[in-house]
């Protein structure tokens, strides 16, 4: 792991005195590695190395009797500190009902999400129904329907022949005139290139101006996290992030390759098939994990 | 003067940036920067076009210049199972496989059998009417391998030509979901000869360095005999293929290109390569 190749960096150049920049620089290699390895974008890493060179040059790195913890006491402060430090809480509307609207990539984890995201938030007291907006998926509609039944939290729908702008304004009528203070909209997957379906989901932000969009993301996504993450942000504004699929051994690094470009919080984790599986996000165990 | 060449080593670098963003891997893509020194140290001097095509050369490589066809069973039906972790496009690419083979006049059954998810039938079914292929499936959370089965059973019966099995995505680090697939491979095994004739591992192309250890535990637990790379019509690249093949040997036979029924294309290594570099 990265600690131990640390320590062997700084065994070789021991002997030689006091450390230089030069010697640093071989460390610093070490973790543009690891970072690397955990699918931290290329690009990201880069910046990231930098910023951790800054300071390890300016502090006690070069003087330490332990300088391969000090380069990791510095790496890790730094992870947590970009990835940490905004509010990981959504921001509920003044006037309710609140619109949560899940966006992504196929696959990623948006319908579990919206479930589990729904059953998280009525155990904190709110009154959440879902809506299902994916008309294209086979058995989509019938997917969040099954779900919404084992929780017993209710699904609007229009079938799959209509319009998702209509459906997520129907399921805002609905909540009003029933009392629910949370919608949460789930939306089919799609390619942030697909224009036709990247205008889909501006016209239902303009329909129904949801108060909070969270995209999810799959926690084994490599590189191309950041060409996701800053279109869907530019396109669509993000509020937050879900990183889903925690519950293997991803290290996860597309958590700060989506914080580094788009600069919002991750909000959740999901770490699990099972609805209860959704936790907050903990900005220092997301670095020791990407770190590995 | 020595007769060694010049090794642009900006060059090297924007082709080490190009690979890793390509979600290569550092350790693949170092040994392919390695490679390429090496021959451009050997006197020729190499410009970034020659470099190019070296790269590309390497890995078509390391991919295998053409795929080797499906097998097929010497009796029954041809068994193909399809792996792979959660959300990655199985039950969707069944579908694509099942249009494909039923579209060249074969006959296909579908085993439903990824019995836990919500709807998970209901979608397998969607595609089974828009491939042509029969579903065999069971009630929601009854045992997967009863299901693959009597999917085998029914297809061997009415002299169907392809059994392909769904199974329910799964992350390799559940063992006991591990040993569940395990059990499906098993019975297929002993309700036909070399059944599943292909185990096929489906792989998202948005996938990071993870790819390469559900390569490895999927390999280890049930042996794999090709890759189904989804979603290439995105911005990813794909580039953890090359570690797979270069790991475990497993060919890449299809790739996807869309949610649609068509959107299913056999893997050209030559194409790809240069899709990763160029
Ligand atoms: N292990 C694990 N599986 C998950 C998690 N979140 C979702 N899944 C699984 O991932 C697969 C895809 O989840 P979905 O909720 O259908 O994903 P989606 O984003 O709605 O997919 P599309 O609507 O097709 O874009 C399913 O098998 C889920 O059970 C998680 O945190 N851990
Ligand atoms: N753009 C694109 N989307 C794809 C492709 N293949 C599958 N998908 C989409 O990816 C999502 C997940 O596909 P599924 O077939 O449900 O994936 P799965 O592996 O069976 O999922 P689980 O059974 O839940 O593990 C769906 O929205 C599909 O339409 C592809 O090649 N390109
Ligand atoms: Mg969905
Ligand atoms: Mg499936």
């Amino acid at each position: 792991n990265l600690s131990a190749k640390l320590q062997d960096v700084f065994k070789n150049l021991r002997n030689r005195g006091r450390l230089t920049e030069k010697d640093v620089d071989l460390a610093l290699k070490e973790v543009r590695m690891a970072l690397l390895e955990a699918d931290v974008n290329f690009k990201v890493t880069k910046d990231f190395v930098a910023s951790v060179k800054a300071r390890a040059i300016g502090s006690a790195v070069l003087e330490s009797l332990t300088p391969a913890q000090q380069v990791i006491k510095i790496v890790f402060e730094e992870l947590t500190a970009l990835m940490g430090g905004q509010s990981a809480k959504i921001a509920f509307a003044n006037k309710p009902p609140t619109l949560v609207m899940l966006v992504g990539l196929q696959g990623s984890g948006k319908t579990t999400t919206c479930a589990k995201l729904a059953s998280l938030l009525r155990k904190q007291g709110k009154r959440p129904m879902m809506a299902a907006a994916d008309v294209y998926r086979p058995a989509a509609i019938k997917q969040l329907q099954v779900l919404g039944s084992q929780l017993n939290i209710e699904v609007f729908t229009l079938g799959d022949k209509a319009d998702p702008a209509d459906i997520a304004a129907g399921a805002v009528e609905r909540a009003r005139s029933f009392g629910y203070d949370t919608v949460l909209l789930d939306t089919a997957g799609r390619l942030h290139i697909d224009e036709e379906m990247m205008v889909e989901l501006e016209r239902i932000r303009a329909r129904v101006s949801p108060h909070e969009v969270l995209l999810v993301v799959d926690a084994m996504t490599g590189q191309d996290a950041v060409n996701v993450a800053t279109t869907f942000n530019e396109r669509m504004g993000i509020d937050g992030v879900v990183l889903t699929k925690l519950d293997g051994d991803a290290r996860g690094g597309a958590a700060l390759s989506v914080r580094a470009v788009t600069g919002k919080p991750i909000k959740f984790v999901a770490t699990g098939e099972k609805l209860d599986a959704l936790e907050p996000f903990h900005p220092d165990r997301m670095s020791s994990r990407i770190l590995g | 003067f020595t007769g060694k060449a010049q090794v642009d080593e900006d060059m090297l670098e924007e082709l080490e940036a190009v690979l890793i963003q390509a979600d290569l891997g550092i350790k693949a893509t170092q040994s392919i920067i390695a490679t390429l020194r090496e021959q451009s140290e050997r006197g020729k001097p190499v410009d970034s076009s020659t470099a190019i095509s070296l790269i590309q050369e390497e890995i078509v490589r390391i991919l295998g210049e053409k795929p080797p066809t499906m097998a097929r069973a010497e009796s029954g039906p041809t068994v193909i199972m399809m792996v792979g972790v959660n959300g990655t496009g199985k039950t969707t690419s069944t579908g694509k496989i099942a249009s494909m083979l039923c579209a060249s006049g074969k006959s296909v059954v579908l085993a439903a059998a990824d019995t836990f998810r919500a709807a998970a039938i209901e979608q397998l079914e969607v595609w089974g009417r828009r491939s042509g292929a029969t579903v065999i499936k069971h009630q929601e959370s009854s045992d997967p391998a009863a299901v693959a089965f009597d999917a085998f059973e029914a297809g061997r019966a009415r002299g169907i030509d392809y059994v392909i099995v769904d199974t329910a995505g799964r992350l390799h680090t559940k063992s006991n979901l591990m040993e569940e697939l395990k059990k499906v491979k098993r019975v297929l095994g002993r309700a036909g000869t070399g059944a599943p004739h292909e185990t096929l591992l489906v792989v998202d192309a948005t996938t990071g360095q993870n790819a390469i250890a559900q390569a490895r535990v999927f390999n280890e637990a049930v042996g794999l005999t090709g890759v189904v790379l989804t979603k290439l019509d995105g911005t990813a690249r794909g580039g953890i293929v090359v570690a797979i093949c270069s790991e475990f040997g497993v060919p890449v036979r299809y790739v996807g290109v869309g949610e649609g029924v068509d959107d299913l294309r056999p893997f050209d290594p030559r194409e790809f390569a240069a899709s990763l570099v160029s």
